[in-house]
């Protein structure tokens, strides 16, 4: 079972069209194993994106050398899942 | 469970748990409800549609949930309309006008492979589970595989891709068993495809800037659909063509449908914008889909009101 630990999910707020691009080139990073959840398209719309443990310093570094907002929208991706699982469960249990 | 009284709707289910439901509703609704199998998904997994209908020979409203596995609040939402449908009949005066002159289509899980595997295997699987030849990457975007603008931008050539278009128009069994049927059924006169999480209502096209020639229509009705949804807790939804409100998508599902001539296609896009994306706590199902149903009623009375 592919499990999530420390995958966080990054919500990216992108201020210009350069920015937009920087996004773009990115997510064409295949070895860091990105998982964009909204893809860079326009200012106007934010851009969510699953990052992987092993590449958080990567994208974090590259975020932060161009100077690109972001925020953490979800901590431990895992973390939501088990809670998830658990209510699922809760949930038959009482029923 | 024995009866769809005992489903707890404010859960989210395993494919089990919703294909039993399906079958206790046709069981329960005799001569109202029926369930057809349009086709089987790539693992063999039947494709059941539910049929709401009060007459023969009458147009219908389709609706799919789920074309994206891990979007799951969309087939929880599914299972709710499913309910609400039959409770609401004969109480609701719109939904009965509705019902007594056209047949409502729902096909909760489009995509039973991708969700069987994000319930067991990867809870963040979005594709089919169709192996790709010369790849090591499975799956292809089920909504970039419509022969609608098929292969251009806007969809990836690359199968390890989350939106891999495939390798032709309609190759994924899940797509072309409802192409199939449209085509057979040739009287659809709405089609809404459900995906979740960005709040948004949307009309064709994606594949191409050249505006749908009922454009100011579909506009029009669009906002008069997120205004109701808006009404019930004020959850604010963007709305317009697809490639103007979100990005370029090619090969998508509406596109597709809109070509076909059904005028009233819509997609929508569902909660949530900025907290949980797709891991969407189960407590907010039924908010969801009851806000939902107000913009799919607006939109199915659209439809009736103005035959076409």
């Amino acid at each position: 079972k592919e499990t999530f630990e420390g995958h966080q999910v990054l919500r990216i707020t992108a201020l210009n069209e350069a920015q937009i691009n920087l996004l773009k080139e990115l997510s064409e990073n295949e070895h860091l194993g990105l998982d964009f959840w909204m893809d860079p398209v326009d200012v106007s719309l934010p851009v969510d994106v699953r990052v992987p443990f092993n590449s958080l310093q990567d994208v974090r570094a590259f975020l932060g050398y161009h100077e690109i907002h972001y925020e953490i929208m979800i901590q431990d991706l895992q973390d939501l899942i088990n809670e998830e699982q658990r209510e699922i469960l809760q949930s038959k249990a009482l029923q | 469970l024995r009866s769809t009284e005992d489903y707890n709707y404010a859960n989210y289910h395993t494919l089990n748990e919703i294909n039993s439901f399906i079958d206790m509703l046709v069981q329960e609704n005799p001569g109202f409800v029926s369930k057809i199998v349009i086709g089987k998904s790539y693992e063999g997994r039947p494709l059941n549609v539910l049929k709401f209908s009060t007459g023969a020979n009458r147009p219908g409203l389709w609706i799919d949930t789920g074309i994206h596995s891990r979007e799951w609040v969309t087939q929880a939402s599914g299972t709710w309309f499913a309910k609400k449908i039959v409770t609401d009949y004969r109480r609701d005066a719109e939904l009965t006008d509705i019902l007594n002159k056209y047949d409502i289509f729902l096909e909760i899980v489009t995509n039973p492979d991708g969700f069987q595997f994000t319930h067991t295997t990867n809870r963040m699987w979005r594709k089919t589970r169709k192996p790709n030849s010369g790849s090591s990457c499975i799956g292809v975007d089920p909504n970039r595989n419509w022969d609608a603008g098929f292969g251009g931008a806007g969809a990836s050539s690359t199968p390890c891709s989350e939106t891999y278009r495939g390798p032709s128009a309609n190759s994924e069994p899940e797509v072309k068993a409802i192409v199939d049927f449209v085509k057979s059924h040739g009287k659809i006169k709405a089609f809404v495809s459900i995906h979740s999480y960005s709040q948004m209502l949307l009309y064709p096209y994606g594949y191409t800037q050249t505006p749908c020639k009922d454009q100011a229509e579909l506009h029009e009705l669009a906002r008069k659909a997120v205004t109701a949804l808006s009404s019930l807790y004020n959850t604010q939804y963007r709305f317009g063509s697809i490639i103007n409100t979100i990005y370029q998508a090619s090969g998508g599902t509406i596109d597709w449908t809109y070509n076909q001539g059904i005028k009233y296609s819509y997609t929508f896009e569902l909660r949530d914008t900025g907290r949980y994306g797709f891991i969407l706590p189960a407590n907010q199902i039924i908010p969801t889909a009851q806000e939902t149903w107000l913009a799919l009623m607006a939109i199915m009375k659209h439809t009736k009101d103005n035959p076409y």
